[in-house]
């Protein structure tokens, strides 16, 4: 299905550290 | 460390891959030769990681743009993604800039990602950020001016999602009359 993201849900990832 | 838990959990992925955008004025170089491509990404946490680690928007020296858009396509009028397209264009005062240019472009590029023009997402090909001594501007770029429903779709969605109140409005204007008119004299299509 298309991958929509509403704006809290992107912003609950803004500071989770992250392995890159 | 007794009772923790490590998840391993994966990226979450975008719909659309994007690219973004840094165009430094510099008028000893054409205009192509300023524009430079800084990544791509997929993912939410990719995202994240980038806008973290660049400038923000009110941090850009005047004349500076950031522009993210859909992969393959370039932030240019001329690309063949763009040339029946247009914008909506969101002029900030200049004080602006330290009051709401973050928060206007962060939210611009959340829509993007997030896909919150539903079915009309198709239509969106990225978005300008213009930073300028003389005022800010912001604008969603989608890829067929004449598609009235998608359009004004696009830009009540955007409109709301600024938080821009009735009393403002924003109006879209095509590239090609953009292109073929001083700046304060192109014409609205539309205006939500």
């Amino acid at each position: 299905g298309k991958k929509q993201y509403d704006r809290e849900f992107l912003l609950d990832f803004q500071f989770m550290p992250v392995c890159i | 460390a007794k009772g923790l838990v490590f998840e391993m959990v994966e990226k979450h992925p975008l719909q659309n891959r994007w690219a973004l955008w840094f165009f430094k004025n510099d008028k000893s170089k054409t205009w192509q030769a300023n524009l430079h491509l800084i990544t791509k990404f997929d993912t939410v946490e990719d995202f994240w990681g980038l806008y973290h680690h660049i400038q923000p928007a009110s941090k850009l020296t005047p004349g500076c743009d950031y522009s993210l858009f859909k992969d393959g396509i370039e932030p240019m009028w001329e690309d063949d993604q763009n040339k029946r397209g247009g914008r909506w264009l969101v002029t900030l005062a200049k004080q602006q800039r330290h009051t709401d240019l973050d928060h206007f472009w962060l939210e611009t590029l959340l829509c993007l990602i997030g896909e919150s023009f539903e079915r009309f997402g198709g239509d969106i090909c990225g978005a300008v950020l213009n930073v300028r001594a003389k005022g800010d501007k912001i604008a969603v770029w989608t890829c067929e001016a004449d598609n009235r429903d998608g359009v004004t779709h696009i830009g009540r969605v955007y409109k709301e999602r600024l938080g821009l109140t009735q009393k403002v409005t924003i109006g879209y204007q095509a590239h090609t009359d953009t292109a073929s008119k001083s700046h304060n004299l192109t014409k609205n299509k539309f205006v939500v």
